[in-house]
């Protein structure tokens, strides 16, 4: 099971802007 | 076309869908000890993107509760008494919801536009990176 910091950092991950 | 550079002084919204950008501005947040409010900003737009018949969501809707909106930090105080009780409640009634953080994101949104977003713009790190 993920920690809660590794749910979290997963979610603010998938919305960064990707690089160009 | 405009250089990034330039756009950065446009909006909040061009500042952070440049990765350059969001990473610069996060910079300026740890220096002025409210990072969580961009942080949270980003966890709502990840919210809304996740799969509602997932049971990770409702972990992630109870994680982002907990360390940004139950407890003292900059985002708790920001946010409007019945934003926090809206919230609190749909998570108690395991509600979950794709919008259920728009409203809460709106109103760090509106305060980081009228602070940190303008302090940045004339800010050392902005400058010297200019």
């Amino acid at each position: 099971i993920d920690s809660e910091d590794d749910l979290l950092q997963e979610c603010i991950s998938s919305a960064m802007p990707k690089k160009k | 076309p405009d250089s990034p550079l330039v756009r950065w002084t446009k909006s909040l919204h061009f500042l952070l869908g440049d990765l350059d950008g969001a990473h610069l501005f996060r910079t300026f947040l740890e220096r002025e000890r409210c990072v969580d409010a961009l942080d949270f900003w980003f966890a709502c737009n990840g919210f809304r993107q996740m799969d509602l018949k997932d049971t990770k969501t409702l972990r992630v809707a109870k994680v982002i509760f907990k360390r940004y909106i139950e407890n003292n930090s900059v985002v708790a105080k920001q946010l409007k008494p019945a934003t926090k009780t809206f919230i609190r409640d749909s998570i108690k009634k395991q509600q979950i919801d794709s919008a259920m953080f728009d409203q809460a994101q709106t109103e760090i949104q509106s305060h980081m536009e009228e602070n940190a977003y303008q302090m940045f713009l004339t800010s050392d790190i902005y400058l010297e990176y200019v």
